[in-house]
């Protein structure tokens, strides 16, 4: 859209209404869809990247922001879409990529979350769900996935910042973005769930420190994409299962998809490894963006290809 | 946020791990990383924000015990402030 601008952080009412722009503009490549409602009664969208064409395509997942804090997310499901949009038609690797498969998008997972850390409490993590008749707050959504649900890394007091919920898939978003794949898991073939901060592709289980069927295709892909990243600005990132380079935890959606049978499953940890942390300045959202859209490329095209 | 800071700290010992895990439990302190004290290790780095009215309390525990830190973020709310667009700034608005 014009006059959007890609290097600041913008609220969630800008990014309903840049979704809405890059619809109305791109509408030879992009559509926009409901995926369901939030705790809070608000609509969550994802945007499909889809080029027109007869054969069947697989499928790229990647959702933002689902811990509502880490406000680099959202921007960068922004910049990547922009990228795309910019180079489809020049680029010959996202060219050969879109002719195999669709691209979806959830630029904001957590919408309550997101909104409550623009007018409320920036360093909010967590949903905005009620609990204990109104005393405490706040589901991690990243603990509330299906499979593993409740058992390691996860708190079952809601007070708490890693409060897993009432139950698996307890919180509308949650269910909203599993119901949706679900039906669909047969053919999407790459799950990315985007966070900040640490520097890391993590790969599964964060549950369990057992190594994933396909663990060395998810690491190799992993590896030419941090190669890939740290060309571009110097960047060095950590791959590896979640349990074994970072710490366990149990009802993450990367766990989840890949319990499915979604063969490549990914959480990135963006920058920085601290000195920031989830304050990241809007100086550089650029440069991350840039290194993480050539990461999330290098997956892609790896996928495409296998 | 007003006068937070963000530390960083590094346990050498499972005695230092075991201070500071008794530290996140009586100052209500915000783990960044690890986001669970259970999860805190001898050799691992801790990123913790710390109220600012904890932080005299803190500091003093670390220094008795002799466990070595330094400030990451001197004032969050300052640094929030920075990174928030401006008021009437020219970026996109509806």
């Amino acid at each position: 859209p014009e006059g959007y601008s890609y290097n600041v952080y913008h609220p969630m009412e800008e990014i309903y209404h840049w979704m809405y722009q890059i619809k109305e503009s791109n509408s030879e490549l992009v559509t926009q869809h409901y995926l369901g409602m939030t705790y809070e009664n608000r609509p969550m969208y994802y945007l499909k990247i889809s080029q027109p064409s007869n054969k069947a395509k697989k499928i790229i997942w990647m959702d933002c922001g689902i811990h509502a804090r880490e406000w680099i997310s959202p921007a960068f499901c922004q910049w990547f879409v922009k990228e795309i949009l910019q180079n489809y038609k020049t680029d010959p690797k996202i060219k050969s990529f879109l002719q195999n498969l669709d691209v979806y998008i959830l630029p904001v997972l957590n919408i309550d979350g997101y909104i409550y850390s623009w007018t409320t409490e920036r360093l909010w993590r967590k949903s905005r769900s009620a609990h204990v008749n109104g005393t405490c707050f706040g589901t991690d959504l990243n603990r509330n996935f299906n499979g593993s649900w409740g058992s390691i890394g996860v708190s079952h007091n809601c007070s708490s910042l890693i409060f897993c919920g009432t139950g698996p898939e307890s919180e509308p978003e949650t269910k909203a973005v599993a119901r949706f794949i679900e039906k669909r898991k047969s053919d999407v073939l790459c799950f990315l769930t985007i966070h900040s901060y640490g520097q890391y592709i993590l790969t599964p289980y964060g549950y369990k420190t057992d190594l994933a069927s396909n663990h060395q295709d998810l690491v190799e892909a992993a590896e030419k994409a941090a190669v890939a990243l740290k060309e571009k600005h110097g960047t060095n990132f950590t791959v590896g299962p979640t349990s074994l380079v970072l710490y366990k935890n149990s009802g993450s959606s990367r766990d989840w998809a890949h319990m499915i049978g979604i063969p490549f499953s990914y959480t990135f940890e963006l920058r920085d490894k601290g000195a920031y942390g989830f304050i990241l300045p809007p100086d550089q959202i650029q440069p991350t963006c840039e290194e993480t859209t050539t990461a999330v490329m290098t997956i892609i095209e790896y996928v495409n290809q296998k | 946020y007003d006068g937070d800071q963000v530390l960083r700290v590094l346990p050498q010992t499972s005695e230092h791990v075991k201070q500071l895990q008794q530290l996140c439990d009586t100052l209500l302190l915000d783990l960044w990383k690890p986001l669970l004290p259970e999860d805190i290790q001898a050799g691992e780095e801790l990123h913790i924000r710390v109220p600012a009215s904890s932080l005299q309390e803190l500091k003093g525990g670390l220094n008795q015990h002799l466990i070595s830190y330094a400030v990451l973020i001197r004032d969050v709310q300052e640094q929030l402030d920075s990174s928030m667009p401006r008021e009437g700034s020219s970026h996109w608005r509806v």
